[in-house]
């Protein structure tokens, strides 16, 4: 236990940093982690307790309320961002089978139409879940076909649309310039449309998350992260420098390759397995 | 940048004289932050700062550049060592009836792709590829493989109702002979390395299917794991070399040194795009540039 109003220790300090870096949260972030849990032990704030127990505490504290999804707005619409690969079309297809069970009548929207079977991809998803899709022709405009499904959920009485985009890199200006008049076509669509947009993550991702989560949200607003490929050795601990640095909440994770492999974001479950 | 850092912690040393232990040690604390800011793994990082410790001490402070830039130039010389050395690494590709190029890795790590743009390489250099899907787990993956197929006009053999992967690389084989394809390149599913039934149908088809070329497919944004992931595929299914994929992104892609460090394979291409022409070989220089940029 920490006497009150010691220092950490030097070998505190070297598991916290072993811990924190090798979770992929970086070094920066790391460094100012260590600096606040230091002042809090100095002031006292903190008084008992190993090291792995406040870093627990203070992670779960640090990544907040997760990201629920209110689907309040009819159609409430949901658009899916990220990079290339990193799980995006997989998890639309949970979500949808997540919103059926629950009751929702649901619509996607295949707008992905460049890369190579996206659409295809989707659609078996959509037969999976049993979930009716838009989709356009390949190299249609996707603001388009995006468009066409929020109309479509609007007048046929869809509770939720998600809309499929796909991949790309932030460092892509054309591509990010397509996403905003993808978010700008689908408020013209349906009012306060998107209501959610969600930056999909692989967790396996090093620092470059925090750049890709940074642009993603200068250039749409993002309301939610998803995690996905928790279920392997990367502990997406970017997640945590996002977290601090922007403020957007966690929403979900993704387990594995399955229709069911996602689970609500908890920070507890989430800061256990990354400190194991 | 880590030049500018670096001069500035050495601002009030003058060129004369050795470079001291403790000019050294605050420099290498800036490199040390620098390379874990690219994702270069922890333990990689420890190892290759102590010895570049090891080589710096003693050296004579140079008059024509700042103690800073010559820590750089130790550090540079040093990547560009355990990168591969100056210049390109070549591919050996034997003769075989066909040769067999296997590519792997995790789920989304740009195999499938890359399957397409290494036809497109290898034509180009006299060979007659095909392609060979083998992804019957993912939605829609041997559609993709086709489509890039048509694309680039080069042929794609993909899995019949209910067939195996192993039975379609073996049927793959006997068409490959029949109609003259002199390689092959066979895509597999993304895989995670602690999944042991995945990891066990890749053994088998290594076992089996004997390929001149495993490559390990790499996506250059993957973080401390990276070390974990080459080690497990190099041990239970044995790599020849990497793809680093999605280098046209701004990933700083230390992993490539961590895997080179750790597996002891070379990085024998880079992905630059998503089109089929994206691929180029590994430079060394270039990615050390890269790391510590
Ligand atoms: N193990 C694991 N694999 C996942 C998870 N989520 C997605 N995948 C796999 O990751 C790969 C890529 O998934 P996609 O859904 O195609 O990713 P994407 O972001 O839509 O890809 P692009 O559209 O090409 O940018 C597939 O092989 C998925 O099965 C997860 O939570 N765990
Ligand atoms: N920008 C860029 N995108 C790439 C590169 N290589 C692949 N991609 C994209 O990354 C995504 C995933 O590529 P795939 O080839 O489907 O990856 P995979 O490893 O076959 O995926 P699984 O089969 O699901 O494991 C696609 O959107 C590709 O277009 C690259 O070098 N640069
Ligand atoms: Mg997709
Ligand atoms: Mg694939």
């Amino acid at each position: 236990a920490l006497p009150f109003g010691k220092k950490l220790t030097r070998e505190d300090i070297e598991l916290v940093e072993e811990i924190l870096i090798g979770a992929d949260v970086g070094v920066i972030t790391t460094e100012e982690i260590i600096e606040e849990l230091n002042e809090a032990v100095k002031n006292g704030e903190i008084t008992g307790g190993d090291a792995i127990s406040i870093l627990e505490e203070r992670l779960i504290d640090e990544l907040g309320e997760p990201l629920r999804i209110d689907v309040r707005a009819k159609p409430h619409i949901i658009l899916v961002v990220g990079v290339n690969g990193t799980g995006k079309t997989t998890t639309i297809g949970k979500l949808a089978h997540r919103f059926k069970n629950d009751g929702k009548k649901v619509l996607l929207a295949a707008g992905d139409t460049f890369r190579a079977a996206a659409s295809e991809q989707l659609a078996v998803w959509a037969e999976r879940v049993g979930v009716d899709m838009v989709m356009g022709q390949h190299s249609s405009d996707p603001a388009a076909v995006i468009f066409d499904a929020a109309k479509k959920a609007g007048a046929k009485d869809y509770d939720v649309l998600i809309a499929d985009t796909a991949g790309r890199l932030h460092t892509k200006k054309n591509l990010m310039e397509e996403l905003k008049k993808i978010v700008r076509v689908v408020g013209k669509a349906v009012e306060g449309a998107p209501h959610d947009t969600l930056l999909v993550i692989d967790a396996t991702t090093g620092q470059n998350g925090l750049a890709q989560a940074e642009v993603f949200h200068s250039a749409i607003k993002l309301t939610g992260i998803i995690i996905t490929k928790l279920d392997g050795t990367g502990k997406g601990g970017i997640a945590i420098a996002i977290r601090r640095k922007l403020g957007v909440p966690i929403c979900a994770i993704g387990t594995g390759e399955k229709i069911d492999d996602f689970v609500d974001f908890s920070p507890q479950d989430y800061v256990k397995a990354m400190l194991e | 940048q880590l030049t500018e850092r670096l001069n500035q912690a050495f601002k009030s040393l003058t060129g004369r004289g050795k470079l001291s232990e403790k000019n050294i040690a605050d420099g290498l604390r800036e490199v040390r932050r620098a390379l874990l800011e690219a994702d270069v793994n922890f333990k990689v990082v420890k190892s290759f700062i102590e010895s570049v410790q090891q080589e710096a001490v003693g050296e004579k402070v140079m008059k024509s550049i700042t103690p800073g830039q010559q820590i750089i130039k130790i550090v540079h010389d040093k990547l560009v060592d355990l990168l591969g050395g100056r210049g390109v690494q070549s591919i050996k590709l034997p003769k075989a009836n066909p040769t067999i190029v296997m590519l792997v890795g995790l789920q989304g790590s740009g195999k499938t792709t890359h399957a397409a743009k290494l036809a497109v390489w290898l034509r180009e250099r006299k060979w007659n590829p095909a392609m060979v899907a083998l992804d019957v787990y993912r939605p829609a993956a041997a559609q993709q493989l086709q489509i890039l197929g048509n694309q680039i006009s080069v042929p794609v053999i993909v899995p019949q109702m209910l067939e195996t992967p192993l039975s379609c690389a073996n049927r793959s084989i006997a068409e490959a002979q029949m109609k003259g394809y002199d390689i092959l390149i066979l895509d597999t599913a993304g895989r995670l390395q602690i999944d042991d039934e995945m990891m066990r149908e890749l053994e088998e088809l290594q076992l089996r299917l004997r390929p001149q070329c495993v490559f390990l497919v790499v996506d250059a944004m993957t973080g401390q794991t990276a070390v974990e992931v080459g080690q497990e595929f190099a041990r239970r299914v044995g790599i020849d070399g990497f793809i680093l994929t999605k280098l046209d992104g701004d990933a700083k892609g230390g992993a490539a040194l961590s895997l080179r460090a750790v597996v002891g394979k070379p990085i024998l291409f880079i992905g630059t795009g998503e089109k089929t022409d994206a691929i180029e070989p590994f430079y060394p220089d270039r990615m050390a540039n890269r790391i510590l940029g």
